[in-house]
């Protein structure tokens, strides 16, 4: 562990947390994109399969343990107990045009041909492209809700933290993994535009808006 | 094999 990862992980957790509450508090899930919340909730379901099978530490088991249930607490509450705020004429974007191309490419690229590790190269795609229906939600309304920015920000942040933690394994441990630094460099870059637009205007306590 | 195998990472 390092502290690029420490971070990374707890940048993440915040970001799982903050959407929670946002959703819980205000009891809406207006501007939040339930599909890509299903996506997340694929992305960790098929990534932490090996839960009971291959216990790392305390630290990795309990995250994982907090991480599937607060995505699923997130999707039940948008498609369920707030579904009457869930705003599915903004949330449009097409989750099968991701899924199965991502599918297909665990399927040829991957590190070895057996269940596990295709479910885990599956996530691993998965998870770098689950923010375009969010973002595509927020192009389309123009516009996010600043704490729904938070959220972003956070949860792109976890991911670039990640590359600084590839970075240090593969100098300090000789650590080193293409596939999950290929699709968490391809996950960061989704988030550049987004992350200019935070910065230059969220963090001036403007509102995020996309221009017209 | 570059990542062990083993998924220390969440």
């Amino acid at each position: 562990m390092n502290i690029f990862r420490l971070v990374g992980d707890l940048s993440h957790l915040l970001a799982i947390f903050v959407l929670l509450l946002k959703i819980w508090k205000s009891r809406s899930c207006a501007g939040v994109s339930g599909k890509s919340q299903i996506l997340f909730a694929l992305v960790f379901i098929t990534r932490y399969l090996d839960l009971f099978t291959n216990f790392i530490s305390v630290y990795n088991s309990l995250m994982k343990v907090i991480f599937i249930a607060s995505t699923v607490a997130t999707v039940y509450l948008m498609y369920i107990k707030f579904k009457a705020t869930y705003d599915s004429n903004h949330d449009t974007f097409r989750i099968e045009f991701l899924v199965v191309p991502v599918g297909g490419l665990a399927f040829l690229v991957n590190h070895d041909f057996t269940p596990l590790e295709i479910l885990w190269t599956f996530s691993i795609y998965l998870e770098s492209v689950a923010i375009l229906p969010q973002l595509f939600m927020i192009s389309k309304t123009g516009e996010a809700e600043t704490i729904t920015s938070h959220y972003l920000f956070a949860l792109g942040s976890y991911r670039a933290l990640y590359l600084l933690n590839w970075i240090y394994r593969y100098y300090f441990e000789g650590y080193f993994d293409l596939i999950a630094v290929v699709a968490g460099c391809v996950q960061t870059i989704l988030y550049c535009d987004f992350f200019y637009l935070y910065i230059t205007k969220v963090m001036w306590g403007k509102k995020l808006s996309l221009p017209a | 094999k570059e990542s062990d195998g083993l998924k220390d990472e969440l």
